[in-house]
């Protein structure tokens, strides 16, 4: 069991600390045990400076860094323990439209085998789909849903 | 494996049954802001077997029964229906397409199915969870969720590798 | 003392069921008292159908749905107790392109004595200001502020 | 009474002093994620008297001091000063112009001006509450905090039509 979670932990942090310079176009992160000389009940930290900044403590970034960290860490758990598909929503609302194209890059060049599905209201994600279903209630109350044509929805 | 469509009928404001079918890569779903696009996240969490009718913004579970507007009536049955592609077994079920269904009445009532077959939620929420998509897994982030990852403490972190194993 | 929260209660309910279909281009809202017999102990509770729909719990509503209804809340309680200044920080993260613009139109309206300070990155709001400071960090980890013309930020 | 001026040195990501001038009507602040902007919000919040260190995301108060860069050192003081125009007397002060000063060193101790002249925080504190503007009033609404007017069960809220009042 030890050296499951031991491996496990190697791998996502490094694939923590490989996937934070590409989403946030630079900076650093780390994934550090607590107490790595009790591996069964050490807890997780995360480490994380965004680019040209220093380390600092998780709770003074701000908004959009938070949340870029917070999908940067799920992109490495996934990394890890592939998810056939991987609903998001609206996971990019509080990103710049700078964050929101890297973020949108880094799903479109993923493994196409995983699924993303992805609610948006950010234009940049918009253009990276591959498809899009546009879902609006002209009937009031009533739900329906119709294919988008991508270039028509981001010149909207 | 991959999620091939997604069927909804009387869940929340979808009244009229909707099919979405779904591909590789990127799908993105758009719209005005309470035009439904949670519901579908909603949807498919249900039908994967989600248990708290708060998990679904609702008090009981039957609220997620299409409620009625001024001009239609409530209705009384709401359904949502999941295929996949289990061609890998990645799904622990020996079928080349997996159907999953879920319904609940008004009445509280409910019904299972796995390929049109009636079975128990524990049924859906072991499929899943023996193939490692099932709640502890990162596949459906809700909106307003993507920071839960930090609110956890440190020793709480612990699980989530632990879980990622 | 029960006089005076009646009052208050009244002139609250009054702006937000006023304001609410200004933001939502249409529907209804209400404060409700759980209990208008025991006023001094009575509970407030909120009911609010966006344009087109039925009532129904609050819980139900969509993430932008409840973010402007909790706008709209915040401006009757302010239109009943003016108070100078008013800082907002991205209140309309989760805001469609046309809410935000009648969320913007309603700050740019509003009685000119009160000034608003809204951090923000929709330019739709941006658009509707009467002037925007933008904040960089050209020498990174340190703020710097210049003003900004509205033309070049919403065209960016 | 109007908020004319703010000026910022020291606090948070803001080394070099920085002087913001307030008009009528809406003013917009704009610039990428982590650029600042809440650190704004949260210096107009700490001059107006904020007393937890963790509501201004910190652990302890001497946090809010400028850490340094990889290019520059940390600095030893942060300040903050708000100016306000007073000729409506909605201030209670029997001043035209009000000028609020606080200041905190690396070692903790904190400095308070009003005029400046001297005070302690908690006369910062009572000017803003007996003016109307203080803690419980709705004129600055934090990232991410829009929604907490419904996370008060209905109980509490009669306090937010109370504290209107
Ligand atoms: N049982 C129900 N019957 C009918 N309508 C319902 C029911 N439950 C929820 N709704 C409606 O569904 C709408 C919310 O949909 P949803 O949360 O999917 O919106 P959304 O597209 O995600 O919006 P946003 O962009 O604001 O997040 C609400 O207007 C709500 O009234
Ligand atoms: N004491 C400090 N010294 C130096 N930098 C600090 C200090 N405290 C916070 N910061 C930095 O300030 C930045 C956060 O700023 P802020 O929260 O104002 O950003 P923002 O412009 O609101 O971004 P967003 O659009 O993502 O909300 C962080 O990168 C953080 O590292
Ligand atoms: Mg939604
Ligand atoms: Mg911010």
């Amino acid at each position: 069991v030890r050296a499951r979670f031991k491996a496990t932990f190697r791998a996502v942090s490094e694939a923590f600390s490989e996937i934070f310079p590409k989403m946030f176009g630079g900076g650093q992160a780390a994934l550090i045990l607590t107490d790595p000389e009790d591996l069964l009940n050490t807890g997780v930290e995360i480490k994380a400076s965004p680019p040209g900044k220093k380390l600092q403590k998780l709770s003074l970034l701000s908004g959009g860094e938070r949340a870029l960290t917070a999908i940067t860490l799920l992109f490495a758990i996934i990394k890890v323990r592939p998810v056939p598909f991987c609903i998001l929503d609206e996971v990019e609302a509080s990103l710049d439209d700078a964050n929101v194209a890297r973020f949108a890059d880094f799903l479109r060049a993923y493994d196409a085998k995983t699924q993303f599905i992805v609610i948006t209201h950010r234009k940049g994600t918009m253009m990276r789909a591959n498809r899009l279903y546009g879902v609006t209630m002209q009937e009031s109350g009533v739900s329906k849903v119709v294919s988008v044509a991508i270039s028509d929805q981001v010149s909207a | 494996m991959s999620l091939t469509s997604l069927i909804i009928s009387g869940f929340k404001s979808f009244a009229d049954k909707t099919e979405l079918t779904f591909d590789k890569g990127v799908t993105g779903i758009v719209g005005p802001n309470g035009s439904g696009k949670s519901n579908i996240t909603e949807a498919v969490r249900w039908a994967m077997g989600e248990q708290s009718a708060k998990g679904l913004r609702g008090e009981h579970m039957p609220d997620v029964i299409f409620a009625g507007t001024q001009l239609r009536p409530a209705m009384n049955l709401a359904l949502v229906t999941l295929k996949f592609d289990n061609q890998d077994r990645a799904l622990k079920k020996d079928a080349d397409q997996i159907e999953i269904t879920r319904k609940i009445f008004r009445d509280g009532t409910s019904e299972f199915y796995i390929n049109q077959k009636s079975c128990r939620l524990k049924d859906i929420v072991s499929l899943f969870l023996d193939s490692g998509i099932g709640r502890s897994s990162f596949s459906i982030i809700s909106q307003g969720q993507v920071e839960e990852i930090f609110n956890s403490r440190p020793e709480d972190r612990r699980t989530i590798i632990e879980e990622t194993a």
